[in-house]
């Protein structure tokens, strides 16, 4: 499988939504 | 960062790597009745408790992408062997022997957040892990083996919120799936078993416990494991926070009142923080994409594309959803299929051709010397996910810098495409 690693997460706010069944990122998260 | 344009970062050299002292994040961790934030800290940096007298050595980088590597392939074979098989019951407490028929992962998982245990509460340091499904620590007496950590070892018996977990209870017979490994029992009392891809371990037993993520936000009776026999790379912290989607991990448990919604921010480096939040968080400036179904027990993701420097790369869709794909916490190096991988590094390399390259570093074949430059200008990354949504990556995700004479590409490709 392709995956997406935590160094490429940095400083991205990574949203796990379990009900919605949906993941999402947004730029600029820690500050 | 001294400039930004479309297609590129110009950073100073000297700011890939981290400060020798903490910066804390600007963000305020605000909690309400919806929502609650820790602070998140790389487990080996200056921000860390950790880290504090450096009594417990830090891995090298090499050893990092070993470990880490590891961790790729316990994912690898969890999901080629999925949990629900069953196995031979595991010997424990008396032996250190337990099935090693998959894996789960733990490699070099290396973001921590402080919660406390017990009553009277104890302040723990736990690996947070969303490809983990248990929430353990090390639990006094030690029956068999405890690594170093730095805090103080959990001891139940001082704690008036413990409780044991029969073995005839229908929770521990559900410890099967979240661990791969069927529980065990001993004089009636319900007994967890989990083996790391690296070999890494944890054996005790299965109970109850007070868990406190901030003074207003507490929760009694929080399934874990309160380990007897615990060895391996778990670098000083005192256990792991299973953020996984099985019903025994901590977001299924405390789903009453966060609703298996929760977010986090990785630092841009060791030498500063981050946060984990449970529950809703302003999402108004967030790109969502569909969970896939690659896997109940990891949070699947569909790739759909690459692009660097402004220009999306040739690749053809198929080379993603072959093999599918998933988002993980505690994978520090991002995998991608070989014909991905491939032209990331070619468009990566004819980009960058202006600097020197160097040696290989482990898995990661794209290096750089940057001993004779003060600023360099790095492309910018982007991956595409399903649903159109397009995730530029940050400047401090594109490098995993060794030295200022080695600095790597911060990707790897699998071996198969079908991995």
């Amino acid at each position: 499988v392709s995956i997406f690693g935590n160094v490429q997460q940095k400083t991205l706010e990574v949203f796990y939504d379990g009900p919605a069944g949906k993941v999402g990122f947004a730029s600029g998260g820690c500050s | 960062k001294i400039a930004e344009n479309h297609h590129s970062h110009t950073i100073e050299a000297s700011s890939l790597f981290p400060s020798t002292s903490c910066k804390s994040s600007t963000k305020i961790l605000s909690n309400n009745d919806n929502k609650t934030s820790l602070k998140v800290v790389h487990k080996h940096g200056p921000c860390s408790k950790l880290n504090q007298e450096k009594t417990i050595a830090a891995p090298t980088d090499t050893e990092i992408l070993l470990q880490d590597q590891s961790r790729v392939k316990s994912i690898h074979s969890r999901l080629s062997n999925p949990k629900t098989s069953g196995g031979n019951d595991v010997k424990v407490i008396d032996s250190t022997t337990i099935p090693a028929k998959d894996g789960n992962v733990i490699g070099s998982a290396s973001y921590i957040v402080t919660v406390g245990l017990g009553t009277p509460q104890k302040e723990l340091s736990l690996i947070f892990d969303t490809a983990s499904d248990i929430t353990w620590t090390q639990c006094k007496p030690c029956a068999i083996s405890c690594y170093d950590q730095k805090e103080q070892i959990f001891d139940p018996s001082q704690s008036t919120s413990y409780t044991n977990i029969s073995c005839s209870s229908s929770i521990c017979s559900s410890l099967t799936s979240a661990t791969g490994t069927p529980p065990g029992c001993v004089s009636s009392t319900c007994v967890y078993a989990i083996q790391y891809g690296d070999g890494s371990f944890t054996i005790g037993f299965f109970g109850t416990e007070k868990l406190t993520l901030t003074p207003t936000d507490a929760f009694n009776n929080i399934y874990f494991g309160c380990g007897q026999n615990n060895q391996g790379l778990f670098g000083g912290s005192a256990g792991i926070l299973g953020l996984g989607r099985d019903k025994l991990s901590f977001v299924s448990q405390t789903a009453h009142k966060y609703n298996k919604i929760f977010s986090y921010c990785l630092p841009s480096s060791s030498s500063s923080t981050g946060f984990l939040t449970f529950g809703c968080s302003d999402t108004k400036n967030a790109k969502f994409t569909p969970l896939s179904t690659i896997s109940a027990g990891f949070y699947g993701l569909d790739f759909t594309g690459i692009s660097v420097g402004g220009t999306k790369l040739a690749i053809s869709a198929s080379v993603f959803s072959t093999a599918g794909g998933l988002i993980d916490s505690g994978t520090v190096i991002t995998r991608l299929p070989p014909a991905a991988y491939s032209a990331l590094r070619a468009s990566f390399r004819k980009l960058m051709s202006k600097y020197p390259m160097t040696k290989a570093l482990s898995i990661l074949d794209t290096c750089y010397d940057f001993s004779n430059y003060s600023t360099i200008s790095v492309p910018k990354i982007g991956f595409f996910f399903s649903g159109g949504v397009e995730v530029d990556i940050d400047v401090s995700g594109v490098f995993f810098a060794s030295s200022i004479s080695q600095v790597c590409l911060a990707f790897a490709g699998n071996k198969n495409a079908t991995d």
